[in-house]
């Protein structure tokens, strides 16, 4: 563990933790992407099939068993939460994120670190992750203006995989034998997807003007 | 062969 790879999951955490707050403490998902959510619920679940049978320690399990938990939650709570799903927006969620899933699989099938079940979902986990933002950031692009929550949840998230990229450089410098450039492509992708969030999000933050990112 | 690396990250 490194202290890059800590404020990555360190971030990774707020902004779960951030996006609980806003559809428990309003009691609305408004702004939030349901197909986004369910792409993460099924990136953690395929990349932890290992849960019960690698243990690494007490923090990977508690984290892994925090991101497979909340990531289920929300997709219940928008489905099916009698107040909560009546603010979910159908009509703008419109991605057709299947074309991920699909896409992805494939990928993973023709490029993996190993034939193994477990190899082909955990690359499967790491490229769908890469994408799984882009319903999200679609649906933002189409509601216009962002409340503070939601702006706040993809800045972090989108931040936690920036922090990876610098605990991959620390670790590829500092272990003889460290290759993870499946995660170091795909984290890049990843963050660059955040690249024009991030600057409508500085530019609304240093003219301290409502989030807006345009059409 | 060599074996994968346990992926000790999230």
């Amino acid at each position: 563990m490194n202290i890059f790879r800590f404020a990555g999951d360190m971030t990774h955490l707020i902004s779960i933790l951030v996006l609980l707050l806003k559809v428990y403490a309003t009691k609305s998902c408004s702004g939030i992407s349901l197909k986004t959510q369910e792409l993460y619920g099924i990136v953690f679940l395929a990349r932890y099939l290992d849960l019960f049978t690698d243990f690494i320690s007490v923090y990977n399990t508690v984290m892994k068993l925090v991101f497979i938990g909340s990531s289920l939650a929300i997709v219940w709570c928008m489905r099916f939460h009698r107040v909560v799903k009546r603010s979910y927006d159908r009509d703008v969620d419109t991605f057709r994120h299947y074309f991920l899933v699909g896409g992805c699989f494939l990928l993973a099938l023709f490029v993996h670190e190993k034939f193994s079940f477990r190899e082909v979902f955990w690359a499967f986990s790491i490229y769908l992750e890469a994408v799984a933002i882009l319903p999200q950031l679609i649906l933002l692009q189409r509601s216009g203006n962002v409340d503070n929550l939601t702006g706040q949840y993809v800045l972090f998230l989108g931040a936690y995989r920036g922090f990876y990229i610098l605990n991959w450089i620390y670790r590829y410098f500092t272990e003889d034998q460290f290759s993870r450039w499946i995660s170091c492509v795909s984290g890049l992708v990843q963050t660059a997807l955040y690249a024009d969030f991030f600057y409508y999000y500085f530019i609304s933050w240093k003219n301290n003007a409502k989030l807006k990112l345009p059409a | 062969g060599q074996t994968a690396p346990v992926k000790d990250e999230l």
